[in-house]
């Protein structure tokens, strides 16, 4: 143990401080720092030294213990729902799937699901054209619910491997469209069983503490089983996803990394927690 | 509401006749706390606290005043204080939008990817129609996003406004060529609708710089997610740093986002908000009023 020495508090409210500027929250922070604290007493961490590599070190394991990879079906198309508020990467982050999927060998069909927003559907199908992937799209103004139905459809009788289904953008406090997303989900599983097989929440990454709130309310209605860290080329942290992994247990999938359909990577919590301290 | 949420670090101001360093002491750090929890940047948030604690000491607690009330009330004032702009507003109180006689008045859109900006120059054209009875000219400057171009010209369409765009062109092009074609067509504003950009992408904030050293606009407005985090201070510092920024507008203030960025943006440019969006809909823009962002970030 640091033999009765006294903790190096000014390095335990510098390490708070990074914490608190990459978006992970005051409470989320000071709760590390009393865990670091605990370890300290209890001899996991001997001098000053190891304070920092332990911190590191525990971000990168909470951050590890979940898969990474996508659930697949296990026989059928694999449904993945797309969700987000406004303007967080959605269209874009399908766009980037619809790529890595392609090349992984699978036959990719998009539901252009947004019916609502302009010129929505003609930006998807725009990203189909130049991956070279299927799209399904409604008539304007069409039940969401419907054109999901239809990617499910055709999905399963043109043997596509993976659907993927776009949403219109809509902040987690309007009811009704939370109330229209529940109805999308609840159609998937009548179509395709055990569908969506993921349900994946596009995040900004420069979104503050509101992104708890989002994972939280998008998961009781469409059940979140992954999340999409979009614009992660800026300055941004996404330090938030270190709480919503400490209160709701939703993986990090994917990051988005520019604008282009290349612009994806697979979650990487080593890297993802070196960042947070740059 | 504020003054229950914290009772327990207002105790020590309880029954006390003065403010003084020691008692205000869990009552400043308790609304820094606040203000952290509402997405104020932790430097903007430290100075302001500093500010307050200034403005606290010594003060004599008012007679039949709860002094955690009299606290309260100086921490609401201050953060009033630091967002208003009484400069941005006209005899009557309402948002000046700085028009010019001598040519149609130009206003450039600036921002992050997704921040709302498209949307936003739909809604502000609607409004200045119906409050200024102007004849605007959308212009679709963002030529990178895949239906950009076609976003605005539906928006366009549907609230009767004229959308500028041009086939193979780039931004600053579009944008010079649109102040010509406004003149012919008799537009007295012009709305620049640019692609989102990153600040940290030189070549692109070189180019809105270029756009605004081109068009000379009245109004250069920073359109900012109101759900933006700690990183609103690096964003809306290098903005104003690239652009002469006559304003800000804060999106989607229809969610719960506490919208401490709002205080972010406005201490650390200095430029008045002059605009929330509220919605999705056209009509969905209103003024901004800083006694009501006050209550909003303070929870
Ligand atoms: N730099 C950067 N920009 C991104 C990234 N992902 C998306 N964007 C941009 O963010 C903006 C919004 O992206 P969209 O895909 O339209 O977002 P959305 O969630 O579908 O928006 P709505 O459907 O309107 O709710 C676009 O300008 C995208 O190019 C990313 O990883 N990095
Ligand atoms: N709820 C809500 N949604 C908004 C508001 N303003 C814009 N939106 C939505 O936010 C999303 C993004 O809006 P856009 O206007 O496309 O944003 P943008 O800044 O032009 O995006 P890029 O051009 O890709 O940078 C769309 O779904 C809009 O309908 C608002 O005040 N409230
Ligand atoms: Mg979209
Ligand atoms: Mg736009």
């Amino acid at each position: 143990v640091g033999l009765g020495q006294k903790i190096d508090e000014d390095l335990l409210e510098q390490l708070e401080e990074a914490l608190i500027e990459a978006d992970m929250g005051v409470e989320s922070a000071r709760l590390l720092m009393e865990d670091i604290r605990k370890a300290w007493k209890g001899g996991e961490i001997e001098t000053g030294a190891d304070i920092f590599p332990f911190l590191k070190a525990d971000l990168k394991h909470r951050l590890s213990r979940h898969p990474v990879s996508l659930r697949m079906a296990e026989s059928g198309p694999t449904v993945i729902l797309v969700v987000g508020v406004n303007g967080a990467g959605k269209t874009t982050s399908i766009a980037k799937l619809a790529w890595i999927m392609t090349q992984e060998g699978r036959k990719v069909l998009l539901a252009a699901g947004d019916t609502f927003r302009a010129a929505a559907v003609e930006q998807l199908v725009t990203w189909s054209k130049r991956i070279g992937c299927e799209i399904v799209t409604g008539k304007a103004g069409a039940d969401p619910a419907s054109v999901a139905y239809q990617g499910c459809e055709r999905a399963v009788k043109e043997s596509f491997d993976v659907l993927i289904i776009d949403t219109a953008g809509r902040l987690h406090t309007q009811k009704n469209l939370m109330d229209e997303l529940a109805k999308v989900y609840k159609v998937i599983g009548k179509v395709v069983p055990n569908a969506p097989h993921e349900t994946i929440l596009v995040l900004d990454s420069t979104t503050g503490q509101n992104a708890i709130n989002q994972a939280r309310m998008f998961t009781e209605v469409a059940g979140v089983s992954g999340i999409f860290l979009a614009k992660l080329d800026g300055t941004a942290k996404g330090g938030a996803v270190l709480t919503i992994d400490r209160h709701i247990g939703i993986p990090v999938k994917f990051v988005g990394l520019g604008e282009s359909f290349e612009d994806i990577q697979r979650f990487n919590a080593a890297a993802f927690v070196d960042a947070l301290f740059e | 509401n504020l003054t229950e949420r914290f009772r327990e670090a207002f105790k020590s101001i309880t029954g006390q006749s003065k403010l003084t360093e020691d008692n205000v002491k869990d009552a400043v750090r308790a609304i820094k706390r606040a203000l952290l929890e509402a997405d104020v940047n932790l430097a903007v948030a430290k100075r302001f606290v500093d500010d307050v604690r200034d403005k606290a000491l010594g003060a004599e607690v008012l007679s039949g005043v709860n002094p955690a009330q009299q606290f309260i009330k100086i921490v609401h004032d201050e953060l009033v204080a630091l967002m208003s702009d009484p400069s941005s507003r006209d005899d009557e109180g309402r948002v000046r939008i700085n028009f010019t006689r001598s040519r149609p008045t130009v206003v450039l859109m600036a921002g992050l990817q997704g921040s709302g900006k498209t949307t936003t120059c739909a809604k502000l054209a609607a409004l200045l129609v119906k409050r200024n009875k102007v004849k605007p000219l959308l212009v679709a400057a963002d030529l990178q996003r895949p239906a950009a171009v076609e976003q605005l010209k539906v928006l366009g369409k549907q609230i009767g406004v004229d959308v500028y765009a041009e086939e193979k062109s780039t931004p600053p092009t579009v944008c010079r060529n649109a102040l010509d074609f406004a003149r012919k067509n008799a537009n007295d504003l012009i709305i620049l609708d640019t692609a989102g950009r990153l600040h940290v992408d030189e070549a692109l904030m070189k180019e809105v710089s270029e756009i605004a050293k081109l068009t000379e606009p009245e109004e250069v407005l920073l359109v900012c997610d109101a759900m933006t985090g700690q990183d609103a201070v690096k964003s809306a510092k290098a903005f104003d740093e690239r652009l002469p920024l006559t304003g800000v507008i804060l999106t989607k203030l229809d969610g719960d986002a506490r919208g401490g960025a709002a205080l972010t943006v406005k201490a650390v440019t200095g430029k008045p908000i002059k605009f929330i969006g509220v919605g999705e809909k056209i009509e969905q823009l209103e003024e901004f009023f800083p006694d009501r962002m006050a209550g909003r970030i303070l929870g």
